[in-house]
């Protein structure tokens, strides 16, 4: 299984146009492989993206150069995704 | 010890693995043969079946589809689907509303949409959200099957790029999961509501996405989905927002109820189920009923309109 261990998802939430346009751009970025739970579709909604332990400080430093405002969704994926599938073992048992 | 299992001992509350849902599927059909019964409707680009369950009391009758899984991750989808089935075939007969409507209109339910997928994000990578097709002159796997439908097909809001989740595929209805519900809904031809259900931003829409004309039914689907939310959070207060596609959320074209919508079928909603802002794809599966049984209430008014209003 891939493993997502140190993976983090953070919630944006951009405050004008241009702070949409700048999280937009980050799906161009492909070396930075942010996977978009949910896109940059409008301002006051928030964007989920997954981000790549390697690559999280790179994002992070990105999006808080630009002033634009996020908070972590999901500390770690992988630590859920294991807590998924241990009850998913359990309930076979 | 699940295949084995009938579908009162089943485990609602948890995630289950494609043999799991198709057993759980063998056996519905198998309790209830008088009401519920299997279609093939195709097969997977790895040939696996596309499964298509059909409540039913007489022939020939309008029908009511309903599809989770379309993108695989979405696992709480999966989960609502087979809890809607079993809640399906336990209701007929005791509820006067589900009895009526399926005394009048056929349920079509494909649980798993996306078998492929579903089965790699159980076995290889569970944030897998596209189909499994290889495409020619590329290393990356797969097609966003949302976005490969005759609807504004290749437009904004879509990928060219076969290493994006949003790529669209090579042509419209290029993947046999998308071809098999085309070919279905075509040759059926009395398909009156068709409902494909995501997760997870808490929304119900309904055409358009791929242009910002509103359809001639706007105002009618608009107050729908408003009563439908309204019941949904009518059982533990989940807020859901609505509207047409491209107006709430995004422009997204070759999705599948513009498709269908421009097929004739009215009453075509895409939900967006649980949940905003704590876990995402990854939705603990304590909130698994909770969740299927909010979207129900929903799902049976959207099924109640379209019954009482056939065209």
């Amino acid at each position: 299984m891939e493993n997502y261990s140190g993976q983090q998802v953070l919630r944006i939430f951009p405050t004008d146009e241009d702070q949409v346009n700048l999280v937009r751009a980050l799906e161009d970025l492909e070396h930075l492989q942010i996977d978009f739970w949910t896109s940059p579709t409008k301002v006051l909604l928030p964007i989920d993206i997954r981000v790549s332990f390697r690559n999280l400080q790179s994002v992070k430093v990105y999006l808080e150069s630009n002033n634009i405002q996020y908070s972590i969704m999901i500390h770690d994926v992988q630590s859920l995704l294991d807590e998924e599938q241990n009850e998913m073992r359990r309930n076979r048992a | 010890t699940e295949n084995a299992r009938s579908t009162d001992s089943f485990n609602y509350a948890t995630y289950h693995t494609f043999d799991e849902i198709n057993a759980f599927i063998d056996n519905l059909v198998n309790e209830n043969p008088n009401l519920v019964s299997k279609i093939q409707i195709g097969s997977s680009y790895e040939g696996r079946p596309l499964n298509v369950l059909k409540f039913s009391t007489g022939p020939n009758r309008p029908a009511f589809w309903i599809d989770t899984g379309i993108h695989s991750r979405e696992w709480v989808t999966q989960a609502s689907g087979i809890w809607f089935a079993k809640k399906i075939a336990t209701d007929y007969g005791k509820d006067a509303s589900l009895t009526n409507t399926l005394n009048n209109i056929d349920i079509l339910l494909e649980i798993v949409t996306n078998p492929d997928g579903y089965v790699y994000t159980h076995k290889s990578d569970r944030m897998w959200r596209k189909t499994r097709s290889p495409n020619s002159g590329s290393l990356c796997v797969g097609t966003d099957p949302n976005r490969n439908w005759d609807a504004g097909f290749g437009g904004p809001g879509s990928s060219s790029n076969p290493c994006t989740e949003t790529y669209r595929g090579r042509a419209a209805h290029s993947e046999p999961e998308v071809k098999a519900i085309v070919d279905f809904v075509k040759s059926h031809g009395n398909i009156k509501g068709f409902v494909s259900i995501h997760s997870y931003s808490q929304m119900l829409l309904f055409p358009y996405g791929y242009t910002t004309a509103r359809t001639p039914d706007h105002n009618e689907l608009n107050t729908v989905s408003r009563n439908a939310v309204n019941a949904l959070a009518s059982l533990y207060g989940t807020s859901y927002t609505y509207g047409s596609i491209i107006a709430t959320i995004y422009q997204a074209s070759g999705g599948t109820i513009d498709w269908t919508y421009n097929q004739g079928i009215k009453y075509s909603y895409s939900f967006e189920l649980r949940d905003t802002g704590r876990y995402g794809f990854a939705l603990p599966a304590n909130q698994i009923i909770p969740t299927a049984e909010e979207t129900w209430l929903a799902l049976t008014k959207l099924i109640e309109h379209t019954r009482d209003n056939l065209y």
